[in-house]
């Protein structure tokens, strides 16, 4: 399943 | 953004900056492993590909862009200006070993399979042993001078404080990323000898 991932972290 | 994570990037970036001060003023890379700063560069820069892609916030650029300069700048002061100070019969792990499984593994087990998520998995992956050499150079050395010992400390508490950032971010945003979470357990375990 896709986790709700964002790129917004270092 | 929370407090976990603004101390832990400016962690890594006190890591970084007391490595590159270190280099620079004793004008030497003695006890400093050039291939763990040549694997954090390979991070840096297969992490933040997406610089060309997407802005996410000037302060994300601008560390993004810190933390690549910073890598490729000590980089280069290990391998060019301070060649003669590097100690490489000690600087001797076999990087290659880390980085055929990582890539496999990145490519193995991802949440996605384009280009651009199987590189930011790898460097995930490849950021969680990255201090390996260093560490295992200190072990043959015997010995870490104290200003190293403060940048392993620098760089094992800003991924001990991302872990606090993703249960944070679980608890108040329902976000977790598993892949990112079990590396970087595994890096802060490796930190803490």
């Amino acid at each position: 399943k896709k986790q709700n991932k964002t790129k917004d972290e270092l | 953004m929370n407090v976990f994570r603004l101390t832990g990037d400016l962690s890594h970036l006190a890591a970084i900056i007391i490595l590159l001060l270190k280099i620079w003023k004793t004008r030497s890379c003695a006890g400093i492993s050039g291939k763990s700063q040549i694997l954090f560069a390979l991070v840096f820069t297969t992490r933040y590909l997406d610089l060309l892609t997407s802005f996410i916030s000037l302060y994300n650029t601008s560390m993004k862009v810190i933390y690549i300069g910073c890598s490729y700048a000590t980089v280069y002061l290990i391998y060019m200006k301070f060649r003669a100070t590097y100690d490489g019969n000690h600087d001797s792990f076999r990087v290659e070993f880390l980085v055929v499984p990582v890539g496999g593994l990145a490519v193995l087990i991802n949440h996605d399979f384009s280009p651009l998520e199987i590189l930011w998995t790898f460097s995930i992956y490849l950021e969680s042993v990255a201090i390996l050499p260093q560490l295992f150079m200190i072990s043959k050395t015997g010995e870490a001078e104290t200003i190293t010992t403060h940048y392993l400390f620098c760089l094992g508490l800003y991924r001990a404080l991302y872990l606090f950032n993703w249960i944070w971010r679980y608890y108040f945003e329902g976000f977790f990323d598993m892949i990112a979470i079990v590396a970087g357990v595994v890096q802060t375990v490796l930190y803490c000898d």
